[in-house]
């Protein structure tokens, strides 16, 4: 059905979501501010 | 039959005013029921107000030892630490609507009044629990409402308390723990002092089924939001308000254990040993309970990231 | 989605049309489609037999034209345009916004000065304005104009018609998607299987602690 296979494709067409260096260095910037605060919340808890 | 709750029974509320039974048993009202109508525009009065604290008042009824939300309104009020009462305009902008809701149809009456505490948990404070008090005495049957908007978005669940204060005077036996709360350093006194001058009532919330009907056709956009926002951007600062408060209370913590080793004059070794264990049991609480939040919101982040980024054409 | 809706009827009615047409008589029916402002999509009237015989006929100008709309862009147009016939400018209009959804297929970003050169648009006010009134309102893109970094953010770009061989990369990229998806259930699976391990092991060691608390007290008593 081609007005489906043309939806697919659109759909298709929008992914990857975000593909910016800068997302990549927000995305591992919370990352690590995620991991210090565990790492914290583990002394807390020591 | 579910629309039932919406039709009010005028002469059925006239009688029960009459009655008082609230009169007699300080502890009377148990429960509360919140429509989603009057839980949405509280939440986003209370989102819209930022760090300030915004109120407003809830239209509503009783039935039995239940006390029933309808409706929501805000109030032209803002500020922090503020009384219902506290400006003229405040005043004249509620009996106005109250009048005109009358002249519209909508027969409830006032049943109580809901301000917010942006990241500081829900409770009341020494001024919250006069102002209630004074509406006990006044405006019966009456209702305080907390919401804490920016622990919402954290926690990624509505933090609402609904509470009730006791007169004057009267010693409540001995409470069961309400859940537990992370109170800021700089708010733990005036939390302490009032806790034991009113008590939390039970929610429960119902929708019509008008409200179900717009509710699922709002789904698709509520997914999508929420699956686009993330609360590790959104709350950076709460996150970080957070810690430092725990370093504060870690700070103080520390203190008093070296006075204490000092000998000052403290209770018995047993005594304290159980006093700083509570204190560092809670700070520790705190602490896993910001970490939880956290790692959520990176788990969620994490896969969105596999899921929508990692396609290759 | 809603610019599938809005041209089903449309693409029912030419195909009704081709249908009832044979050989030159198509030459209207061409013409009309490509230049309606609501129509996008082609790859249902090229199906049609009618269409199909024009193939090698002295009418295949229009078989070429409808494959022209379907899969090209207008720089494909000018490149080949001894083997088309003019065009008149609501095709032109047409071929310029077919050429944006091919653009937006490949990147997200499309910065101004490759629209303008692959749009035959001189000046930048000329560029927003195509983009805005021809484009967006007519519902088959979704984006962002960016003036300072003189690009356009597509956030949603209507799906052309699939050219030959497309089905093929089409399906290796949902195959690569459902995998992902299911690997990804998979990981989570187990997450919450290890965490359910360690609370026990927490729960139990804790426990332990307790007894062995309460031993040495009674031993102390």
């Amino acid at each position: 059905e081609n007005s489906l296979l043309r939806q697919v494709s659109s759909l298709l067409r929008r992914l990857p979501a975000i593909e910016s260096e800068k997302f990549q260095d927000d995305f591992l910037m919370e990352y690590n501010d995620t991991l210090l605060i565990t790492y914290l919340a583990m002394f807390t808890n020591c | 039959s579910s629309d039932s709750i919406f039709y009010y029974d005028e002469a059925g509320q006239g009688k029960f005013q009459q009655e008082k039974p609230w009169a007699n048993d300080p502890h009377y009202f148990k429960r509360v029921k919140i429509s989603a109508l009057a839980l949405l525009k509280m939440v986003v009065h209370a989102r819209s107000g930022g760090t300030i604290e915004v109120m407003g008042l809830m239209q509503g009824k009783t039935d039995g030892d239940a006390i029933i939300v309808m409706d929501a309104f805000a109030l032209p009020v803002e500020g922090t630490e503020t009384r219902v009462n506290a400006q003229a305009d405040a005043y004249e902008y509620m009996v106005e609507y109250s009048q005109t809701n009358k002249l519209a149809g909508r027969l409830e009456n006032v049943v109580g009044w809901y301000h917010s505490h942006p990241g500081y948990g829900c409770w009341l404070s020494g001024i919250d629990v006069s102002t209630q008090m004074l509406n006990q005495q006044f405006q019966e049957p009456f209702l305080a409402v907390v919401i804490d908007p920016t622990r919402t978005v954290s926690a990624g669940k509505v933090e609402i308390g609904a509470f009730r204060t006791y007169p004057e005077g009267y010693k409540p036996p001995d409470d069961p723990v309400s859940e537990y709360q992370t109170i800021p350093l700089n708010k733990i006194e005036d939390f302490g002092v009032h806790c034991k001058q009113y008590y939390a009532l039970d929610i429960t919330y119902f929708k019509s089924s008008l409200d179900c009907h717009l509710l699922d056709l709002l789904w698709n956009k509520y997914w999508v939001n929420t699956l686009s926002s993330s609360p590790l951007l959104g709350n950076g600062d709460y996150v970080a308000g957070q810690i430092s408060d725990l370093a504060e209370k870690l700070e103080q913590a520390e203190n008093q254990l070296a006075h204490s080793r000092l000998g000052g004059i403290v209770p018995g070794p047993f005594q304290r040993k159980k006093e700083e264990e509570s204190q560092l049991a809670k700070i520790t609480r705190d602490s896993a309970k910001i970490t939880v939040e956290q790692v959520h919101g990176l788990m969620s982040q994490v896969i969105k990231d596999i899921l929508f980024n990692s396609v290759r054409q | 989605m809603d610019v599938e809706q809005k041209q089903e009827e449309l693409i029912d009615h030419f195909v009704k049309q081709a249908s009832a047409h044979k050989g030159s008589a198509l030459g209207t029916v061409v013409v009309e489609a490509t230049s309606h402002p609501s129509l996008f999509a082609f790859s249902e009237i090229l199906s049609v037999p009618n269409i199909v015989e024009l193939e090698g006929t002295e009418n295949s100008i229009f078989l070429d034209v409808l494959q022209l709309f379907a899969h090209g862009t207008w720089s494909d147009y000018k490149s080949n345009i001894s083997r088309f016939p003019p065009l008149v400018p609501d095709q032109v209009l047409k071929l310029k916004q077919l050429t944006v959804l091919t653009l937006a297929e490949t990147n997200k970003v499309l910065p101004y000065d490759q629209l303008m050169q692959e749009l035959d648009v001189t000046n930048v006010r000329e560029l927003e304005d195509f983009l805005i009134n021809e484009c967006m309102y007519s519902g088959i893109v979704r984006g962002k104009l960016d003036q300072l970094r003189r690009c356009f953010e597509v956030q949603f770009a209507a799906g052309r018609d699939l050219r030959p061989g497309q089905l093929g990369s089409m399906i290796q990229t949902l195959s690569n998607w459902l995998s992902t998806s299911d690997n990804l259930l998979v990981s989570i699976q187990e997450k919450i299987k290890w965490a359910d391990t360690m609370s026990e092991l927490d729960k139990k060691h804790r426990k332990d602690v307790h007894d062995k608390v309460d031993e040495v007290k009674k031993a102390l008593s």
